[in-house]
């Protein structure tokens, strides 16, 4: 049949459901074998930190979309996590392989990489099903198309306080690790890439002011380089 | 037809992203 918009959303949604296990709620045996090699296991954390999320994110989803959508909220909070796990695995595959060591236990125990990296995953979850209400342009549609805006990057961050720099910091390699991401939801996370390097990094309070201190404080007792144009 | 430009280098990876040895 013609691949319409709402086709194509459909086989998004369906593609993404069906790509991840349902148990994929829990960490995979290979995962936890991940956090039990860490030198801290960073388990606890990681699952107090997913029901602290999960219950700022159901609220903030029914605000911009309605109240009675709360439940379709919690939904894609845990085709999220499913998603945030399996993203997981397989980036701690490629470091292992790329830096032959197997305990991550900084990275494990970092809250800013799995608040990023659950953000990322989210961000994908809800992109895939907003592209019906972004495409559709309203045909019977009208509250969808306005939650689509409502929810569209960077709705995310706020929900989570991240800052867009470190969630900038995750994107790439996330692509890289889940190779089934259609060439929609790979522009869209350019765009989001685009939007955070040409503005909301730079805005008051990012950490990237701190960050850019710090490296002009270390190069200080270096030879100056010639500015770059 | 898009193609998502990869940055990152072969030996870079999240783990230098995130101050991480």
């Amino acid at each position: 049949p013609p691949q319409t918009p709402i086709r194509a959303a459909m086989n998004s949604i369906k593609l993404l459901r069906g790509d991840l296990p349902s148990s994929g709620d829990q960490p995979s045996s290979k995962l936890t074998t991940y956090f039990k090699n860490c030198t801290v296991d960073p388990s606890q954390g990681i699952q107090k930190r997913l029901e602290m999320l999960g219950q700022v994110f159901s609220p903030k989803f029914g605000e911009a979309v309605g109240p009675h959508c709360i439940a379709y909220g919690r939904e894609r909070f845990n085709l999220g996590v499913r998603l945030y796990y399996k993203v997981m695995e397989s980036m701690l595959e490629s470091e292992e392989k790329r830096l032959s060591v197997q305990n991550f236990s900084k990275l494990l125990n970092d809250s800013t990489f799995h608040t990023s990296l659950l953000a990322c995953a989210l961000e994908v979850v809800m992109a895939t099903y907003e592209e019906s209400s972004f495409k559709n342009g309203g045909g019977g549609h009208g509250e969808g198309e306005q939650a689509g805006r409502d929810l569209c990057f960077p709705w995310i961050l706020n929900v989570f306080d991240l800052s867009a720099f470190d969630f900038y910091k995750v994107i790439e390699s996330f692509i890289k690790a889940e190779p089934t991401l259609s060439k929609e939801i790979i522009k869209h996370l350019e765009t989001c890439e685009n939007l955070i390097m040409e503005k909301i990094a730079w805005r008051t309070g990012s950490p990237l002011f701190e960050l850019l201190k710090r490296e002009q404080e270390a190069g200080a007792t270096e030879q100056a380089e010639t500015p770059a144009s | 037809s898009h193609d998502y430009h990869f940055g990152l280098e072969e030996h870079e990876g999240i783990s230098e992203l995130f101050d991480c040895d």
